[in-house]
């Protein structure tokens, strides 16, 4: 049986930042660090599916969060639960075995691993989305390298999804 | 070229990956 070769959690954090780079939001999102507030991800939701992540959603992510760590987390687990929401209830999957992303380590410590689980998390939501054409269709596009971490990360995504 | 037959198969290996991506029916419960 054929398993997903296992991820480099650095190597996928570094290649999904490149990655959501090509959606282009008004914040800046070269560094983990630019992450961590979660503004920029609520951001990508949102044009992933502005129905779902709707303005309402967003606005109850705090946009000037500074160096405080536990408003980037509390911005961030409501960020984990809209995307875990958005699986059940839009996607129609559960993801029951996939290791959720720490974020208190991410919003405390800007860990690039478990910023790369919720990048994961994302590009799931990217090429399963009714958009997911011009998703992946960018992705396609992508350096080589950076595609075959992308495909890495949603096969193992794939392994974890029950309908 | 060794190099150039892996760097076309992987080539191959992304675009049917991608592709069956592309044509899987998005789930959805209704």
């Amino acid at each position: 049986m054929s398993t997903p070769e296992s991820l480099d959690r650095m190597e996928l954090c570094e290649s999904l930042l490149t990655w959501i780079q090509t959606f282009e939001v008004d914040a800046p999102c070269k560094r983990v660090e630019d992450l961590t507030n979660g503004a920029v991800m609520a951001q990508v939701l949102q044009k992933i599916d502005g129905g779902y992540f709707s303005d309402a959603w967003i606005s109850r992510i705090k946009p000037e969060v500074g160096d405080n760590w536990r408003l980037k987390v509390s911005n961030l687990k409501k960020i984990l639960t809209g995307i875990l929401d958005y699986y059940q209830e839009v996607l129609g999957q559960q993801i029951n075995d996939f290791t959720l992303p720490d974020v208190n380590l991410i919003g405390e410590h800007s860990d690039a691993a478990e910023l790369g689980r919720m990048l994961q998390l994302i590009l799931g939501c990217a090429v399963n989305c009714e958009q997911k054409q011009e998703y992946i269709q960018t992705i396609m596009v992508m350096e080589e390298s950076v595609q075959h971490v992308v495909m890495t990360a949603i096969q193992e995504l794939m392994s974890k999804e029950t309908p | 070229d060794p190099n150039m037959k892996a760097g076309a198969a992987n080539e191959g290996v992304l675009a049917n990956f991608f592709n069956s991506l592309l044509s899987k029916k998005t789930g959805s419960p209704g």
